[in-house]
């Protein structure tokens, strides 16, 4: 009889001067999946079980660039993608370019058991969700204020963001700061609240 | 991005990611995480997930490849962890999650921070952002 482990993530590339509060909430959130995850394992709930099970909670959370909270396109929408693997036979789902599933990873998983493919997209996978009878919801429910701000920052710069949260408080009180060349991840460093 | 990655009682890995992308991507873009290989990856030896530049992971195919190194390299978790971070990533910033068929749980990025929590049975409990 083997060790259980488990580990979970919620992204990389954190901007360096995320509040501490806000620091606070993402390891709070952090701490609640791995306890389910834990929870999950003691019960002797199998691997691909208590994946789906954690990542479940991080979609659903809106802290973290996935499901509810998740990233706009340039158009102001929300188009999710996810995949989830089996070790034992390699066995695999996944699913991209998802506007109404509530919570993709599960959907991930039905692609992987129910049906004949590893990978269905847009249309054909929300096509699935339904016949599936998976939970949907209009994609406003995943549109945040925090990336709606998020968006403008990232057109104003006319750039593209990979995961991070700019802080939504100190961001009106740091325009003053003296422009600087410097940039992280596209945006100009004055963008961020100094410490 | 989130993800997971566990190893049960049995010896068995499995892995998740789910996203939303990038901020103002053009819609229709796909990136790594749905991507076998690339962003998620599990089979009998470890389980992986990614996240940060999708483009930089996809051209990695970089879950697959810390299970390639342990195979073929014979390198343990987190010396494959580390290698695959440090020479597949090219200039592209990343950072992903992993579990080993024997228990073990490891982490590694080359950006300044990753949202990141791990736990083994013999008691360990770790949750960070920062290096």
């Amino acid at each position: 009889m083997g060790r259980w482990a488990i580990a979970v993530h919620g992204g990389a590339g954190v901007d360096p001067n995320l509040p501490l509060e806000r620091q606070e909430e993402a390891k709070q959130l952090l701490t609640r999946c791995l306890n389910l995850g834990i929870s999950a394992l003691r019960s002797n709930l199998p691997a691909i079980d208590v994946v789906e099970k954690v990542v479940r909670e991080l979609e659903t959370d809106p802290l973290f660039n996935s499901g509810r909270g998740s990233a706009l396109t340039e158009k102001g929408t929300v188009e999710m993608e996810a995949s989830i693997m089996d070790g034992p036979k390699r066995r695999c789902g996944a699913v991209s370019g998802l506007t109404t599933v509530k919570n993709p990873i599960s959907l991930a998983r039905l692609v992987m058991d129910k049906s004949p493919h590893s990978y269905l997209a847009f249309s054909g996978a929300e096509q699935f969700a339904r016949q599936q009878g998976v939970e949907v919801v209009d994609n406003e429910y995943f549109i945040t204020p925090d990336n709606v701000g998020m968006l403008k920052l990232a057109k104003e710069a006319n750039t593209i963001l990979f995961d991070y949260r700019i802080p939504t408080n100190g961001y009106e009180t740091c325009g003053s700061g003296v422009e600087s060349p410097l940039q992280m991840n596209g945006l100009p460093i004055s963008v961020y609240a100094p410490e | 991005t989130v993800g997971c990655v566990v190893v049960d009682r049995e010896g068995r890995c499995a892995a998740a990611t789910s996203t939303g992308g990038l901020m103002n991507k053009m819609t229709g873009r796909i990136g790594d995480s749905p991507l076998i290989g690339a962003g998620t990856y599990a089979c009998d030896v470890c389980g992986v997930s990614c996240t940060g530049e999708g483009e930089a992971i996809i051209r990695g195919t970089l879950a697959r490849e810390v299970a390639a190194v342990m195979e073929y390299k014979g390198l343990g978790l987190q010396r494959a962890v580390d290698f695959v971070i440090k020479n597949r990533l090219d200039e592209g910033k990343a950072g992903l999650i992993a579990v080993s068929k024997s228990g073990e749980v490891a982490y590694g990025f080359n950006c300044n921070g990753m949202f990141r929590g791990c736990a083994t049975e013999d008691g360990f409990m770790e949750v960070g952002i920062w290096e």
